[in-house]
């Protein structure tokens, strides 16, 4: 019971992809883009523990920093990045008010990983 | 409005309202992300043809199928073939101040038309372009003439202008033959000139449309070939018909787009 009454130690999630959507409205861009009305971008987030699960979708670097990280804490724990990225297609109009179709890389993270 | 980006959860709390500066610099940022220089800012009445939002649905459609695609096969593509594709399709209207009616007899029809390319990009390399011409159903009664319904439409590349008295110089780059009873769009391969004038510099001086008519062809049979406005058009269905130029280009950035070969 007294564990019980202790605080709760606050529980840091471990890395992985959090939602964003980006609404062209909401950034007055809908008078220029025609479609997609926004898009999903995505963001990562979260703790890069010790040690590294392999669904953390780490590299060998990340696993040597995170094992040098555990008994130094001066080196920097591995980062959650995007690791995989997908790329979007615009239709837009442009300042001469013609029409584009145009796809642009790496707009949407796919998967996120500790490097 | 810039603001509008970050997201509810990760915006600060008591941060001070972010300056006018730091917005219009956040909005140029994104702006040259794009390949743009300023803010577009359209007029209400920009048309969008119809080709453009089937292509931006299609492409869409195939991006994903090539996500799944992706996360099962590991065979890269090579570099050269990507080279070759295009990442940015753009599309063109002539303008109908320098329209020109060649001739206009009973067995043809010639119309100039001449497509503003400056906009695009001297960066860009353009793969290949299409000049894509409406035709509408014409209802005939059948007749025993075999040649009957049929128009040829030739595409030619306006080489040297037309001097007084002179026709120009003109070289063919495709040619089809279609029958009126079909309401349809025509695509033309026009890569050799367009590739012409944006990547050899030489002169843009249009193209010219020649509708060959049956021999026997009179009133609505001449109009079938949507090369020109007519006095009965709608406000609204002459722009979604009128000849539409559409470039395929590559940036030198990022990506394909990958159903071309496809369609």
């Amino acid at each position: 019971q007294a564990r019980a009454n202790k605080p709760k130690k606050k529980h840091k999630a471990n890395c992985k992809r959090h939602s964003l959507y980006v609404d062209f409205s909401d950034v007055g861009w809908n008078d220029w883009i025609v479609a997609p009305p926004g898009y999903h971008a995505f963001y990562c987030q979260g703790e890069c523990p010790f040690p590294l699960a392999d669904h953390l979708n780490s590299t060998n670097h990340a696993i040597v920093q995170t094992l040098v990280n555990s008994v130094n804490s001066n080196i920097p724990k591995a980062c959650c990045v995007p690791t995989d990225l997908s790329p979007i297609s615009l239709l837009y109009l442009d300042e001469y008010e013609r029409v584009i179709l145009k796809n642009y890389q790496d707009m949407v993270v796919e998967g996120c990983g500790c490097r | 409005g810039c603001a509008g980006l970050l997201p509810e959860i990760g915006r600060r709390k008591n941060s001070p309202h972010l300056s006018q500066d730091a917005l219009d610099a956040f909005e140029l940022r994104l702006l040259t992300m794009f390949g743009l220089k300023q803010r577009p800012s359209p007029s209400k009445s920009a048309l969008v043809p119809q080709y453009m939002l089937d292509l931006f649905t299609t492409y869409s459609a195939n991006s994903a199928e090539q996500k799944h695609h992706k996360a099962k096969s590991t065979v890269g593509r090579s570099a050269d073939r990507s080279a070759s594709r295009a990442n940015t399709v753009r599309s063109f209207h002539h303008d109908e101040s320098t329209e020109e009616l060649t001739s206009h007899h009973s067995g043809k029809t010639t119309q100039r038309f001449l497509f503003n390319l400056s906009s695009i990009p001297g960066e860009e390399f353009v793969t290949s372009a299409e000049l894509r011409i409406y035709r509408e159903q014409v209802m005939t009664n059948s007749s025993g003439n075999s040649s009957a319904g049929y128009h040829r439409i030739n595409i030619h590349e306006i080489i040297k202008p037309a001097l007084p008295f002179k026709e120009p110089i003109t070289r063919l780059l495709d040619t089809r033959l279609v029958q009126h009873g079909l309401s349809k769009w025509e695509s033309f391969d026009v890569s050799p000139a367009v590739l012409r004038w944006t990547m050899e510099a030489h002169a843009n001086h249009g193209f010219v449309v020649e509708v060959v008519h049956p021999g026997d062809a009179e009133g609505d049979y001449k109009s079938h070939v949507r090369v020109s406005r007519s006095l009965h058009d709608s406000t609204e269905s002459w722009p979604q018909m009128r000849p539409l130029l559409v470039t395929f280009s590559h940036d030198g950035k990022g990506h394909v787009l990958h159903s071309r070969e496809k369609r």
